[in-house]
């Protein structure tokens, strides 16, 4: 229940329709998180108190470092990972393919959104054995039934390396730009190495989902003449 | 934590006074990542002559304030004095985990007062 008095006005007041009670797991802040708020408040962060540039004005409602317009980022984790089971190791005719799914339920339909990045992080022993013309990924739609089903490819993806991340961006492929996001997302995964060679594993997936909610944006102030 | 307001009347002219918001005090430190806190300061203090005309550096003076003013000096029963509020605001952004287990930045518009001005 919402908390009664000022604390719950304020609540409202930041757009949120109730208390977080905290992180049911407690889970280490993405550095991609770190980066996007020390860039947007450096000084709260080093000081522990808050002090503007004069004349600094930073674009209210637009996340700079991504470039797109927002002013709510979030961090998905893949609730698929726990029910994924243990790859067996096979050759590559069989890599495996994976079921992510993404609880989007916490965005608000007035929310636009305006990135929706997939980011894939792989075990290192596939990095290390990778085929000199690298892989192929596939993002595909999943059904409803339990485990991946092919379904429509979404999109299909070059992937020259496996040590950093691998990004693929699902805006306007997973659903429709100006579309208002879906509660869930269920994608199927693969990734196929282009020339014979071991299979790699999934470590993680998660997602970073950049909206728009224009009722917490006000345009920006034009200076007095 | 507020700056206390000398001799406990309006405290000398309007400006800036410190204002600084703990989660913690809020309750909400369990879920907010950062920043613990910040400070959102407030406005408090006289709008007479000449504190309704702007400071050095600050918002220009409305002229409106300055005609209240100007009409309270001279017959202090027509109206009061103009209102001593925020004339410059910034943004801040909190970091947190919600109730999906995600990790959220959201940036906040209006939420720190930089400069005071009469009105």
């Amino acid at each position: 229940p919402v908390p009664p008095g000022p604390a719950a006005a304020l609540l409202q007041a930041l757009g949120l329709r109730d208390a977080p009670q905290g992180a049911p797991t407690l889970r280490p802040v993405p550095p991609v998180m770190w980066r996007l708020f020390r860039r947007r408040d450096p000084q709260e962060t080093r000081s522990g108190l808050r002090r503007t540039p004069p004349g600094a004005t930073l674009q209210p409602c637009h996340v700079e470092e991504l470039g797109v317009a927002g002013n709510i980022v979030r961090h998905i984790p893949d609730r698929g990972a726990a029910a994924r089971p243990p790859e067996p190791a096979s050759a590559a005719a069989q890599c495996p393919e994976w079921a992510v799914v993404f609880d989007l339920s916490a965005v608000e339909p007035a929310e636009r959104p305006s990135r929706a990045r997939l980011e894939l992080r792989f075990a290192a022993a596939a990095a290390a054995a990778a085929p000199a013309s690298g892989w192929e990924l596939s993002v595909a739609r999943a059904g409803e039934a339990a485990g991946p089903d092919p379904g429509a490819v979404l999109l299909r993806q070059a992937v020259p390396a496996l040590e950093s991340p691998v990004r693929a961006e699902l805006l306007g492929a997973a659903w429709a730009p100006n579309a208002s996001v879906p509660r869930s997302l269920r994608l199927a995964l693969a990734l196929r190495p282009r020339a014979p060679a071991a299979c790699a594993r999934l470590a993680e997936a998660s997602l970073l989902l950049v909206t728009l909610d224009p009722r917490l944006c006000h345009p920006l102030a034009r200076p007095r003449r | 934590k507020a700056e206390p307001v000398a001799g406990g009347g309006l405290g000398g002219a309007c400006r800036a006074r410190r204002l600084y918001v703990s989660f913690r005090e809020v309750g909400w430190h369990r879920w907010v990542i950062a920043p613990r806190g910040f400070l959102a300061n407030y406005c408090q203090g006289q709008c007479a002559l000449p504190a309704a005309l702007s400071g050095p550096g600050g918002p220009p003076a409305l002229n409106h304030a300055v005609l209240r003013a100007l009409m309270h000096a001279a017959t202090p029963r027509a109206g009061g004095l103009p209102c001593c509020v925020p004339a410059r605001l910034s943004p801040i952004s909190m970091l947190f985990f919600d109730n999906s287990d995600n990790v959220v930045l959201r940036h906040y518009e209006d939420m720190v007062v930089d400069e005071c001005g009469c009105r």
